[in-house]
C-alpha cells in the first residue's frame, strides 16, 4: 500500500504538476518534537523511469508524519503550540547562524543541533536578521526533535527604525524578496521541524510583501475543505 | 564511462582571487587561460561553500575574525569599496555524459550575484543571497575532457558602512538588498567586512535523464485520532528532451531501520 506506480507521459520540452493519489497509512508513528516522543521518520523516495532510457531521475527524503497548530492566546498575547493533537510547552533558543564566515558543513550542524537538543529546548527560531537555514540544518532539526520558527528577511534594518533611518519600505526589489520566499519554501516545505513561517522580525513586512506572504502560505483549498465540509472526526494537516 | 544519474557535490578544487587582479576574462579563464593547477599568486585554494573572508582567513592573508579584536584589523567593504571583495572562483570538473542524459549546474545560494563560465559559455546570476539558480549545462560540455568552470562573484549592492560607535545594523543600508542584515554589525555581532560575499551553499551537478523531477512537495491529512493518515504527493516534472516521454512515476514510503536497511 506503499509502493505506488502511475503512467505519466510528458510532451517533448514540456514543464508538468502531477499530483499522486493519495496514499493511506493506518496509524502510522507519528513525528514528535524532542521530550514528546519518537522523531520517527520515513524514507519517501520517488523516481522517474522514462520508456527507452530506464530511470531518469531519483528523489528521496525522510518525512515525519506531524500535525503543528499554533494561536495568539488572547489571555497573555503569547503564541500557543500544540503537535499532534496535544499542547506543548515551548522551550525556545533564538538561532542566527552556525558560523559567521558561513562554513556551514553537516558535522557542525550536527554537533549544534544535537547540543540543543541536548539542553532540552524543543524549538529554534531562526531570526530575521540572518540566514534562512539550509537543508542540513532541518535534516538534524527533524533528527533531534527541534522545532524550527523561520523567519524572512525583514529587520530594524527596514522598517524606517534605526539612526540613521532605515528604508522604511522594506528591501527596495520586493519582486526579488518574493522570489526568494517562495523558493526557500519550495527548498524547505518538507521537513516535518519546519513549525512556522514568520514574516520578520518583532514587526509586520511591507504591506504588499506581507499580503503577498499570506497568500502564498496560506492552505490550499483542498485542505480547507477538511474544514469547512469534513465530519468532526476529521482534523486538518 | 557514462555518468551516473544523480547528484555530485563540487566542493573540492576551487582556486579563488581577488578580480582586480586577475588580468583574463571569464571566457578566458575557462579556454585558453586557466589558473595554475597549483596556485599561485593571486590565485589561493579557495573555501566552496563559504564565503571571501573565509577563503582569506583559510589562506592566512587576514586574522580570524572571531578571536579577540581582530576584526578591527580587517577592511571593512565600506572603506575598501565592493571591488575588493569581489572575487573569482574557478574549478575544474570531469563529466561525461551518454546519450539522452542531461545534466544541471546547480548553486543552492550565492550572495550577492554572479557571471558563470563554463567552457567559454557565460550565463548571470541574478541578484538574491535565498535563492537557488540551476543552469542546464548539457550542451556545453566537452564530451571527452575536462571542464573549466569560473564563477565572478559580486557582493550585495548596497554594503553599507559601519559608524564609529557601531550599533544595530550600521548605517541599514544592507537592507535594501534581499540579504542577511547582521553583517552590518548588531548588538551581539561585530560587522563582518565582507558582508558574507560568496559561494555559500552547495554547488553541484545533477544528472538526470530526459526527465527530471522538480521539487516534490509532501503534505499529510490526519482524521480519526491519527488512525487515518494519507500522503499527498505533488511533483514537478520537465521533458528536457524534444520527444513525448512515456514515465513511469513510481512513489515508496519505508521506514528506517538502520542506515542502509529499510521495511515497505
Amino acid at each position: 500500500e506503499h509502493l505506488q506506480t502511475q503512467h505519466v507521459s510528458i510532451p517533448a520540452g514540456a514543464h508538468v504538476q502531477y499530483t499522486f493519489p493519495k496514499i493511506f497509512f493506518y496509524k502510522p508513528n507519528l513525528w514528535w518534537p524532542n521530550g514528546m516522543g519518537k522523531q520517527s521518520l520515513y524514507n519517501v523516495e520517488i523516481t522517474v523511469d522514462v520508456n527507452d532510457f530506464g530511470e531518469s531521475d531519483s528523489w528521496n527524503h525522510h518525512f515525519g508524519f506531524r500535525k503543528v497548530e499554533s494561536h495568539i492566546d488572547s489571555a497573555t498575547g503569547g503564541r500557543l503550540f500544540k503537535v499532534n493533537g496535544r499542547p506543548i510547552f515551548i522551550r525556545g533558543g533564538n538561532w542566527i547562524l552556525s558560523d559567521g564566515l558561513l562554513r556551514l558543513s553537516r558535522k557542525r550542524y550536527k554537533a549544534d543541533i544535537k547540543f540543543h537538543a541536548d539542553m532540552n529546548f524543543n524549538m529554534m527560531r531562526c531570526w530575521g536578521g540572518g540566514l534562512a537555514e539550509r537543508p542540513e540544518f532541518y535534516h538534524f532539526c527533524d533528527i533531534y526533535g527541534l522545532l524550527v520558527w523561520q523567519e524572512f528577511w525583514i529587520t530594524g534594518d527596514v522598517d524606517g527604525r534605526g539612526d540613521p533611518v532605515s528604508n522604511p519600505d522594506g528591501p527596495l526589489d520586493h519582486d526579488l524578496f518574493m522570489f526568494c520566499a517562495r523558493d526557500t519554501v519550495k527548498l524547505l516545505r518538507n521537513h516535518p521541524s519546519l513549525a512556522l513561517w514568520v514574516g520578520g522580525n518583532e514587526q509586520v513586512p511591507p504591506k504588499d510583501i506581507n499580503s503577498a506572504l499570506k497568500t502564498d502560505l496560506q492552505l490550499h483549498p483542498y485542505f480547507e475543505s477538511f474544514i469547512h465540509h469534513g465530519s468532526s472526526e476529521e482534523e486538518l494537516s | 564511462m557514462a555518468e551516473v544519474i544523480g547528484k555530485r557535490i563540487l566542493n573540492k578544487g576551487w582556486l579563488a582571487a581577488r578580480s582586480s587582479e586577475v588580468e583574463f576574462t571569464g571566457i578566458q579563464l575557462t579556454t585558453t587561460n586557466p589558473p595554475p593547477s597549483a596556485p599561485t599568486s593571486p590565485w589561493m585554494e579557495a573555501v566552496v561553500p563559504g564565503t571571501v573572508l573565509a577563503t582569506l582567513v583559510s589562506n592566512k592573508l587576514v586574522p580570524d575574525p572571531f578571536y579577540g579584536l581582530k576584526n578591527e584589523a580587517i577592511l571593512d567593504i565600506a572603506d575598501s569599496g565592493r571591488e575588493y571583495y569581489t572575487f573569482w572562483f574557478f574549478t575544474t570538473f570531469e563529466c561525461k555524459l551518454s546519450n539522452n542524459q542531461h545534466v544541471d549546474l546547480n548553486f543552492r545560494a550565492i550572495n550577492y550575484s554572479a557571471e558563470v563560465y563554463l567552457n567559454g559559455h557565460k550565463e548571470v546570476l541574478p541578484k538574491g543571497m535565498f535563492r537557488r539558480h540551476s543552469i542546464d549545462v548539457t550542451s556545453i560540455l566537452h564530451p571527452d575532457g575536462k571542464n573549466l568552470l569560473a564563477v565572478l562573484v559580486y557582493p550585495p549592492d548596497h554594503p553599507g558602512s559601519i559608524p564609529p560607535e557601531g550599533g544595530q545594523g550600521g548605517d541599514h543600508e544592507i537592507g535594501k538588498d534581499v540579504a542577511t542584515q547582521y553583517v552590518e554589525g548588531w548588538d551581539w555581532m561585530a560587522p563582518i567586512r565582507d558582508r558574507n560575499t560568496g559561494i555559500w551553499d552547495e554547488v553541484a551537478l545533477s544528472v538526470t535523464g530526459p526527465v527530471k523531477i522538480v521539487d516534490p512537495h509532501l503534505v499529510s491529512s490526519f482524521f480519526d485520532n491519527y488512525k487515518r493518515v494519507y500522503l499527498h504527493t505533488t511533483v514537478k516534472l520537465v521533458n528536457k528532451s524534444n520527444l513525448v516521454a512515456e514515465c513511469s512515476l513510481n512513489i515508496q514510503v519505508g521506514t528506517e531501520l538502520d542506515e542502509n536497511l529499510r521495511s515497505v
